[in-house]
């Protein structure tokens, strides 16, 4: 019997240590915590590792903190398309899922692909894989589900960045880099 | 991007990565999070990986799967393998992170200047960092 262990990530180097407020820190480390939770409840009780991987990585995209599901960041056309992978060590098999605009959780998207096909169609796209996910009743929502004031704000300075020649092909200044 | 690893009390490993992908992207733009041995990667008995940062530097470097690789060929520690992966992917001129766990429990967590981050083991009790 392996000792079991879970370990997450929320992002990284995209908030400067000095414009992190106390609330904001502490907000994002309760958002860690939650994830930290979901999943283990799944895996402290026995259940697969893919599983607790899944449940906790769909509570960071229900949170707005993190950019992924709701709370994700803009496209330059101010849309959201998010996109996501789960891989089984077991099996090494997988599935993943991108161009998505209204999966509630693209997680759950790829763990249904993983266990539905992962052996023909592994990695699916756009409408058509949300379509899937709808078929087998994943929740869908509209756009407006994910968008958040703090991530807009970021869209429209970047925007802003774009338009001066000296940056304009410079995203790395600008928010979340994926 | 979030992501997570786990190790189950069978051994099995497993690895799972999301995103919203990058500001103000083109909206076809492809990150290297769907991507299996960029953003993601699980092997039992070796590692499980998920990355964040300037994906296309992972897709360069074929992150998760060099530090499984490094591992696998070059008998490295998770520790070591990811380190190594993160130092090649800033040479190129990228940044990020990594969370990488190995098939007995051990793990690693590199960043270039901070990354949200966690970890839970058996005693159920969750350890959270920022910087």
């Amino acid at each position: 019997m392996a000792k079991p262990i879970l370990v997450i990530h929320g992002g990284a180097g995209i908030i400067p240590r000095e414009s992190l407020t106390p609330e904001m820190r502490q907000k994002f480390l309760e958002g860690l915590e939650n994830a930290l939770k979901a999943g283990w409840n799944k895996l402290g009780t026995g259940c697969s590792a893919t599983d607790s991987v899944a449940a906790a990585v769909a509570c960071m995209e229900d949170s707005p903190l993190f950019n992924a599901g709701c709370g994700s960041v803009f496209t330059r056309a101010g849309s959201i398309r998010m996109e996501a992978s789960i891989m089984d060590g077991a099996t090494r098999q997988f599935g993943a899922a991108t161009q998505l605009k209204s999966t509630k959780n693209p997680i759950q998207l790829a763990q249904l692909i993983l266990e539905k096909q992962p052996n023909t169609h592994g990695f699916l796209c756009g409408e058509e894989a949300e379509e899937f996910g709808a078929l087998h009743n994943l929740p869908q929502e509209p756009q407006e589900y994910f968008k958040t004031e703090r991530r807009w704000k970021q869209h429209l300075e970047g925007l802003e960045l774009d338009k001066r020649p000296q940056v304009s092909e410079d995203f790395s200044v600008v928010g979340p880099k994926g | 991007t979030v992501g997570a690893v786990a190790l189950d009390v069978q051994g099995n490993l497993a690895a799972a990565t999301s995103t919203g992908g990058k500001t103000n992207k083109m909206s076809s733009r492809l990150g290297d999070t769907p991507l299996i041995g960029c953003g993601t990667y699980a092997e039992n008995g070796l590692v499980a990986c998920s990355g964040t940062g300037d994906g296309e530097f992972f897709i360069r470097s074929v992150a998760s799967y060099d530090i499984a690789a490094q591992m696998k060929y070059g008998g490295k520690s998770v520790q070591d393998a990811s380190k190594f992966t993160l130092k090649s992917i800033e040479d190129l001129g990228g940044s990020g992170g990594l969370i990488a766990l190995d098939s007995e429990g051990r793990f690693a967590m590199p960043n270039s200047g901070g990354m949200f981050r966690g970890w839970i083991g058996q005693d159920g009790v969750p350890h959270t960092a920022i910087f």
